[in-house]
């Protein structure tokens, strides 16, 4: 899963450097993710919370990736309309500290959600049916499993 | 030839999944 969110995170094209599992722990990328996809929520005031130079404190990473994770479930709640219930939700003192690969690859599981429901969807959609079969099948398979745990 | 029914059917799947996302209706009501 991890790897597949990766590949799919990448597609964003957001300006942060988004190579490595490494450069995501910092939720700068993720933010910057979540801006693109719904640039009236995601606003600069918001995104302005999520401090851009936190090098290897892993406090402030995981100060933003709470933020992160916070945004998308509001997000979910307040503009898509439905309730992540029963989800185990990432860790992100896991991810802010250890790099975690797994909870971070539920962290991006949760914002491949907000991409595919949000009003441009169908650009993130259509992005996905052009990845190669494989990403494609994984990433049918985190949303499948999101949409399992949603209620209206 | 089975692996090529299996890619197709896959391919299949896959985009139906897809599509099926691309018509559904989201939002908060109101």
């Amino acid at each position: 899963l991890e790897s597949c969110a990766m590949r799919h995170i990448q597609t964003f094209g957001v300006e942060a450097p988004c190579k490595t599992v490494e450069d995501l722990t910092s939720g700068i990328v993720m933010a910057q993710a979540l801006q693109k996809i719904d640039l009236v929520y995601f606003n600069d005031a918001w995104i302005s919370r999520v401090k851009p130079e936190v090098g290897d404190n892993w406090r402030l990473k995981i100060s933003n990736l709470k933020k992160v994770l916070k945004g998308a479930l509001d997000y979910n709640q307040e503009i898509l309309g439905q309730h992540i219930d029963d989800f185990t939700l990432p860790d992100v003192n896991l991810i802010g500290e250890h790099s975690d690969a797994a909870e971070l690859g539920r962290m991006l599981q949760l914002i491949l959600g907000c991409a595919v429901n949000c009003e441009q969807k169908q650009e993130y959609i259509q992005t996905i049916m052009m990845m190669e079969e494989s990403v494609q099948h994984v990433v049918m398979t985190a949303i499948q499993e999101l949409m399992s745990k949603e209620t209206p | 030839d089975p692996n090529m029914k299996a890619g197709a059917a896959n391919e299949g799947v896959l985009a139906n999944f897809f599509n099926s996302l691309l018509s559904k209706k989201t939002g908060a009501p109101g």
